[in-house]
C-alpha cells in the first residue's frame, strides 16, 4: 500500500492540465514523503526534490499538454540516471583478481560470496572462496558448506587473523591456479575503528580489484552514513543489495549511490546461489517510487 | 513565531531531520513537530521525549507460568536471532534458570553448528536436528528433552525467513501446532528479532509475522551501531508489542533489558 501512494500521486498529476508553481510545491511534498517511506535518506530526498523542482518549473513543462505526465516522467528518469544508467561490470583484471566483500553484520556477505563464486565459476574462472571471519561461530564452516554444495574451491579461515586468512588463500590460489579469489570478511560496524582498520590493512597489502559493500535492502536512514564511512575509510568499488526478494523498497540504494558514487553491481534475490541478479536502474527507480 | 509556533523554520527543519533520520517515519515526526511548535523552546526536548516514552510503554502481556517455559525467536534473515537466543539463554541461566536450546534452523548452512558452539561456550544444554531435517521435529524433540531433563526454560531458535515467503511463514504454523499439542499455552513468548538499522520495512515484518504467530515482544539488535531504532515506534504503538531487549554487541553479555526513557533520550541526542 506504499506503492499505491506514488501511483495515486501520479494519477493526481496526470489529471491536471496545467501545473502552477504552487502545484509543484505540494506535489514535491508528497514525492518527498513517498521517498522517505521507501527509506531514501532525508537529505538525499530533499536534494532530489530540489532537482525535480528546478526541472519541473521550467517554462516548457508547465505549459505543456500534460504537465502531470511530464513531471512523473522527470521523477523516474532523474532517479534512474542517479542510480547509474550504465551496466556495471566486475573488474576482473589481476593475477588472480581479488574481490573483497565487506559490510555490516548479517547483511548477506557469506551467502553473496557463494553466489559470486558460482557466477564466476560459470564464467570459467575457477574461483577460490576464502573465509576471513575469525570471530563469528561457525563462519568458516558456513562458507565451507556452501562451497561443497556448489562445487567451489574453499580456503578455510586462519584463526590467528583475517590478514593471515587472506595470505593463506592467495598462496592456495597460486598453487591451484584459481582464476579469482573471493574474500568473505566478518561483519563489522562502520564505527568500529579496529575492525575498519583491519579492512584498510587488507586492502593496502593485497590491493583487491573490487571492494563490494554488501547491504541489506531493508536498511533505513543510516545507509547513507554506513556507505559514506566504508567508502571514506576503506574505499568501495561497488554495492550488492541483498534480500531484494522481500518487500523493502530499497531507497538505501539511492542514498548510497548519491554519497559514494559506487554503482550497485548485483542484487541478492534469495538464499540460493542462483539468486543473484543484475541491477537495472530503471526497475529500481520504479520500485523505490512505487 | 506566529503560525509556526515558537520555532524558526530552520529549527523546525533541523528537528524534522533529526526525527526522520531516526527511522521513526515522517508521520510520527510530523506529530512530534506539531507538539514542539506549541511549546516553549526550553520545554521541547522534555515534551517530545515524554511523548515518545508514552508510545513505548506498552504493558507486557504477562505470559502464563509453565514448566518448561517456552520462548521462540523469529524474524527475517540475518537480524541476530541465533546470537540473541544465546544471549537470552545466558541471561536466564545467570538468574538460576535451567535453560535448554532447540536449534530449529535446519535450513541454513552451519545454522545448527553456530548455536551448538554458543551452547558449548555458555554451558547450556541443546537439542539439534541435522541440516535439511524438519524443524518442527526438532522442536518436538527439544520439548521432550526439556521435560525429561527437568529444564525451566526452552529457547527455540528458528531459521531466518522473509515475511513475504508464504511457505516459510507456514512452517511457523507447523511449529506452533507441535507446541500447542504439548501445551495449549505454548509458546509462552514469541520474540521477533529486528535489526536496529531497519527502515520502514519493519512495520511490514511485524504485521505479517504477527499473522503467523502471536508476538509477545521485540528484540532490537545491533543497537550498538549508529541507527536510533526509530522503526519500532509504529509497531509498539499500533500493534502493542513491547520491546523487551536490546542487542548491543556480538558477545554473550551484550544484551540489556529495554528502558523506554533511555531509548527515547538517546534518540533525541
Ligand atoms: N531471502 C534472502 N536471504 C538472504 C539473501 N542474502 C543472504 N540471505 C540470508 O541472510 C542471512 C544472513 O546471511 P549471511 O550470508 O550469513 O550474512 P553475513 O553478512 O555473512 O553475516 P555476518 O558474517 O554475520 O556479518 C542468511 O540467513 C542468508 O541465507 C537474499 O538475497 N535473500
Ligand atoms: N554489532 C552487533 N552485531 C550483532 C548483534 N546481534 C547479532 N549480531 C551479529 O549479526 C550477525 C547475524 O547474527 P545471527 O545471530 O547469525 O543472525 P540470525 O538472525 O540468526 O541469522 P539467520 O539465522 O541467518 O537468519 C552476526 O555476525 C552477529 O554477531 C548486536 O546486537 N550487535
Ligand atoms: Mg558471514
Ligand atoms: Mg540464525
Amino acid at each position: 500500500n506504499l506503492t499505491k501512494n506514488f501511483s495515486d500521486l501520479f494519477l493526481k498529476l496526470r489529471r491536471k492540465s496545467y501545473l502552477t508553481e504552487k502545484d509543484v510545491d505540494s506535489i514535491l511534498r508528497d514525492v518527498r514523503n513517498v521517498l522517505l517511506e521507501a527509506d531514501v535518506n532525508y537529505k538525499v530526498a530533499k536534494n532530489f526534490c530540489e532537482e525535480i523542482r528546478v526541472k519541473a518549473v521550467g517554462e516548457k513543462v508547465l505549459k505543456s499538454l500534460s504537465p502531470g505526465d511530464v513531471v512523473a516522467k522527470i521523477i523516474v528518469d532523474e532517479m534512474t540516471s542517479l542510480l547509474g544508467s550504465l551496466k556495471q561490470e566486475l573488474k576482473l583484471a589481476g593475477t588472480p583478481p581479488v574481490i573483497m566483500l565487506v559490510g555490516l553484520q548479517g547483511s548477506g556477505k557469506t551467502t553473496t560470496c557463494a553466489k559470486l563464486g558460482v557466477f564466476l565459476k560459470n564464467k570459467g574462472m575457477n574461483p577460490l572462496l576464502s573465509a576471513c571471519d575469525v570471530k563469528r561461530p561457525a563462519a568458516s564452516e558456513q562458507l565451507e558448506v556452501l562451497c561443497s554444495k556448489y562445487g567451489l574451491h574453499f580456503s578455510p579461515v586462519n584463526i590467528s587473523s583475517a590478514l593471515k586468512s587472506v595470505e593463506d588463500s592467495l598462496l592456495s590460489a597460486r598453487k591451484n591456479m584459481n582464476g579469482a579469489v573471493l574474500l568473505d570478511t566478518a561483519g563489522r560496524l562502520h564505527v568500529d575503528e579496529e575492525m575498519i582498520g583491519e579492512l584498510v590493512e587488507i586492502k593496502e597489502k593485497f590491493k583487491p580489484q573490487e571492494v563490494l559493500l554488501v547491504v541489506d535492502a531493508m536498511t533505513g536512514q543510516e545507509a547513507l552514513q554506513i556507505a559514506e564511512s566504508f567508502n571514506q575509510r576503506v574505499g568501495i568499488s561497488g554495492i550488492v543489495l541483498t534480500k531484494m526478494d522481500g518487500d523493502a523498497r530499497g531507497g538505501a540504494a539511492l542514498s548510497m549511490k548519491a554519497v559514494t558514487g559506487a554503482p550497485v553491481k548485483f542484487l541478492g534475490t534469495g538464499e540460493r546461489a542462483e539468486d543473484l541478479s543484475e541491477f537495472y536502474p530503471h526497475r529500481m527507480a520504479q520500485r523505490i517510487t512505487g | 513565531a506566529g503560525s509556526r509556533g515558537k520555532l524558526s523554520d530552520e529549527e523546525i527543519s533541523s528537528l524534522e531531520e533529526a526525527l526522520i533520520t531516526s527511522d521513526m517515519g515522517h508521520e510520527l515526526a510530523l506529530e512530534l513537530i506539531k507538539i514542539a511548535m506549541s511549546k516553549d523552546p526550553d520545554k521541547i526536548y522534555e515534551s517530545i521525549r515524554s511523548e515518545l516514552v508514552k508510545k513505548l510503554e506498552v504493558p507486557a502481556k504477562t505470559a502464563p507460568k509453565a514448566i518448561p517455559y517456552v520462548i521462540m525467536t523469529v524474524g527475517v534473515n540475518g537480524t541476530g536471532k541465533t546470537t540473541s537466543s544465546a544471549k537470552l539463554g545466558k541471561l536466564l541461566s545467570d538468574r538460576g534458570r535451567k535453560v535448554i536450546f532447540a536449534a530449529a534452523d535446519t535450513y541454513r548452512a552451519a545454522g545448527v553448528l553456530q548455536l551448538q558452539i554458543w551452547a558449548e561456550k555458555l554451558g547450556i544444554d541443546i537439542v539439534s536436528g541435522y541440516e535439511g531435517g524438519d524443524s518442527a521435529a526438532v522442536v518436538h524433540d527439544a520439548l521432550e528433552a526439556a521435560v525429561s531433563r527437568e529444564k525451566d526454560v526452552l529457547i527455540i531458535d528458528t531459521a531466518g525467513r522473509l515475511h513475504t515467503k508464504v511457505n516459510l511463514m507456514n512452517e511457523l504454523l507447523k511449529i506452533d501446532k507441535v507446541l500447542k499439542k504439548k501445551n495449549p499455552l505454548y509458546p509462552n513468548e514469541t520474540l521477533i528479532v529486528m535489526d536496529a538499522t531497519t527502515g520502514q520495512n519493519a512495520v511490514s515484518q511485524a504485521k505479517i509475522f504477527s499473522e503467523f504467530s502471536s508476538l509477545t515482544g521485540i528484540i532490537l539488535t545491533k543497537y550498538d551501531g549508529t541507527s536510533k531504532g526509530g522503526c519500532i515506534f509504529p509497531i509498539v504503538e499500533k500493534m502493542k508489542i513491547p520491546v523487551k531487549y536490546l542487542g548491543i554487541g556480538e558477545s554473550e553479555d551484550d544484551f540489556e533489558e529495554f528502558d523506554p526513557l533511555k531509548f527515547a533520550g538517546a534518540l533525541l541526542k
